[in-house]
């Protein structure tokens, strides 16, 4: 996270491969379940055996005695709808939930969040020196509305995507946070709006940032639960 | 610090079917001892008769047997409650030195004549090498009870050549390795020393992080040289406290491999065929040459890994991790992945399109976009449906076709034939210029539970 600072986010999530490295974020929606983008993953039927998600503690790599940490390793990955790049990873057990792991709503189908809304995203990534690299940081973004978005982008935004305005600071999500949340309060609940995605340069002042628009995949993820 | 298992070699959920045919060797299975698999190879070498064990985990019980999958009439079956330990020398198609130790089945030399029976004494006599319980001259196979240097021999039938050697390949040279020795699956034990390597399924001498369960891809069977981790060369872990890790030697195939999977403007998989131009990082680092040292050091070096194209600064995949990456011109930051280049499509072209939702698709295309069969909506395996003929009589939910009975705005869908994948979406696109209506809409009363809140101070309090 670029221009961001040291926060507290329960329901991100560390995506870690067999040499427990991170490589990835991701939000826990259910005790069981994970969300993330398919960027981040070789297949859809990939092997995850040895990868595991962190979480629990704010540390990137917390030392061996961190109380609060959980890992958990990652059963099975499914992949989302074709153009979502969303996937969902089922954890071998569920996620014990305290003050330091809860869990993150999920929108209502097709719930568009207004424009304005400041959201907040979350992640271990690159900082570019704008803050400390071994925790988790958290930065403010506000929503861009669909259409303003659509007019910056010069008609180039899908439905799938939601945007947040960019800053004079530069602020934004780098390489390490992808698969995090883009999370808006509502009704004074955090609410996973947006997932975060590759983009070409972190941070950008002169461009609306891109977010996978969670809510119109909520009946894909409440299917997968429930299958 | 050798472990007693390192002369075996392990097959998982595995047992020995007892000998179908009369045979000559005893058919009642000799009876169950306790111990660890350890404390069964320690018995099982120490027993003249012993060729392998069955070791069940549950119960901590083993069963030494006499024979091995080499043996006439045996043959291997699953057991999910046993592992099958088989001696190495019997099962391995190599030798080892002078193949002094080798009892596998070979019976031609190298001119490609006949073994005689070691018992035999025509077409040629002999009396020095008779078979007994402990020299392992059984039947006619190639043998080496004299340390010969050339390796196992034998009498031939041929009465014009008294012995031959059978030629048999040293385990370094009989399966060579291509590019850096990722996929050899060879079974040279031993490193370029001449050290006996360390079992990767134990964490002694030596702790490691290369378990094979961790590692399902990556070959690490018993105590065989392997490369998992994007090494110049098949190394393995030593039995020597002294000395972790060192290089086997194995011979490099003639023929270099063409890479797989090659692309250049998108990468498939973990990327390791991405053959592109992104050079910079996601934050705008330009990545570091491969052939350069500075300002990160680093044993990736070019013509060390032919196969890898490590080209100029380009982000490649040279070791297997999650994506291509490349060092960074940024003394702070050493690598970084380099996510941001496309992903490319993986799935099966539509073979067919679908109007709105797909409600109303009554199409044959019975397969999910991944390829994968679709389950019969009428069958219960393997999955067993929430929706099927009888919850949803007017779906027209026929054979396993693809169908939208519950609605779903991702169109079709069907299970699975793959017991790991329930549903999934089928190779099927929405037709060009089917009106979807544009579902995004604004909801006014909005409310959630049991999710969503947090210990607000702890944000206050930062870190």
């Amino acid at each position: 996270i670029v221009g961001g600072q040291p926060g507290n986010s329960p329901w991100t999530v560390s995506i870690r491969n067999r040499a427990g490295v991170h490589f990835c974020g991701g939000s826990l929606v259910k005790e069981w379940w994970v969300i993330s983008t398919r960027q981040c993953f070789a297949s859809c039927d990939a092997d995850l055996a040895g990868y595991e998600v962190q979480l629990g503690t704010l540390f990137k790599d917390p030392g061996p005695g961190d109380p609060d940490r959980q890992s958990i390793p990652i059963a099975r990955i499914v992949c989302g709808p074709s153009e979502s790049q969303l996937v969902m990873l089922k954890l071998a057990r569920p996620a014990t939930l305290n003050t330091r792991v809860a869990l993150i709503c999920l929108p209502p189908e097709r719930y568009v969040v207004p424009a304005g809304t400041i959201c907040e995203i979350a992640g271990w990534g690159e900082t570019r020196g704008t803050a400390d690299g071994s925790v988790l940081n958290v930065a403010r973004l506000p929503v861009l509305s669909h259409g303003e978005c659509n007019a910056a982008l010069r008609g180039r935004l899908k439905e799938s995507e939601l945007c947040t305005a960019p800053l004079r600071a530069g602020v934004g999500a780098c390489e390490g946070d992808y698969g995090g949340p883009l999370a808006c309060l509502t009704a004074d609940c955090w609410v996973l709006e947006g997932v975060i995605t590759p983009s070409r340069v972190c941070a950008r002042t002169d461009q609306p940032a891109l977010f996978i628009r969670v809510s119109l995949y909520v009946d894909w993820i409440h299917k997968v639960v429930k299958m | 610090h050798r472990s007693p298992l390192n002369d075996f070699q392990r097959l998982r959920a595995t047992e020995l079917a007892v000998p179908t045919e009369p045979l000559a060797v005893p058919t009642e299975l000799p009876p169950l001892e306790w111990g660890s698999a350890e404390q069964c190879a320690q018995r099982c070498t120490a027993s003249l008769t012993c060729r392998a064990f069955h070791h069940d985990r549950q119960s901590q019980l083993c069963q030494l047997l006499p024979w091995t999958q080499r043996s006439p009439h045996v043959r291997l079956q699953k057991n999910i409650h046993y592992d099958l330990y088989q001696k190495k020398d019997f099962l391995r198609d190599c030798i080892v030195g002078d193949g002094t130790s080798y009892r596998g089945t070979r019976a031609t030399t190298e001119k490609g004549l006949r073994c005689q029976h070691w018992r035999a004494t025509t077409p040629h006599d002999h009396s020095r090498f008779l078979p007994s319980r402990r020299n392992g001259l059984e039947e006619n196979y190639c043998r080496n009870p004299d340390q010969d240097k050339r390796g196992p021999w034998c009498y031939t039938l041929d009465p014009g050549t008294r012995h031959q050697s059978c030629g048999i390949k040293k385990c370094e040279d009989a399966v060579c390795m291509t590019c850096n020795g990722e996929c050899y699956r060879g079974t040279v034990d031993y490193t370029e020393s001449g050290t006996e390597c360390q079992r990767w399924d134990l964490q002694h001498p030596h702790k490691h992080p290369y378990h094979p369960d961790k590692y399902p891809d990556k070959g690490l069977d018993d105590n065989y040289c392997r490369n998992p981790d994007g090494s110049e060369r098949p190394w393995c872990f030593t039995t020597d406290p002294g000395r972790e890790r060192e290089y086997c030697r194995i011979r490099p195939c003639k023929k270099r491999p063409r890479p797989l999977n090659v692309t250049t403007s998108c990468f498939r998989g973990k990327g390791e065929g991405y053959r592109g131009r992104v050079n910079v990082t996601v934050s705008g680092i330009p990545c570091q040459r491969w052939d350069a040292q500075t300002p990160h050091q680093h044993h990736f070096v070019p013509e060390k890994y032919p196969c890898k194209d490590l080209q100029e600064n380009y982000c490649r995949n040279p070791d297997g991790s999650e994506a291509p990456w490349c060092f960074t011109t940024h003394p702070a930051i050493r690598i970084a992945f380099c996510f941001h280049i496309r992903r490319c499509p993986d799935e099966l072209g539509a073979e067919d399109c679908y109007h709105g939702h797909g409600e109303r698709y009554h199409g044959h295309v019975s397969k999910t976009r991944a390829g994968i069969t679709c389950q019969p909506w009428a069958d219960l395996t393997p999955h067993v449906p929430q929706i099927s003929p009888v919850t949803h009589p007017k779906a027209h939910l026929e054979k396993n076709y693809c169908r939208n009975p519950d609605g779903d705005s991702h169109g079709p869908w069907c299970y699975t034939m793959d017991p790991r994948t329930p549903f999934d979406y089928c190779a099927i696109k929405p037709c060009s210029g089917s009106s979807v209506p544009s579902i995004l809409e604004n909801t006014d009363a909005v409310a959630f539970e049991q999710c969503g809140r947090r210990d607000e101070r702890l944000q206050r309090k930062g870190r």
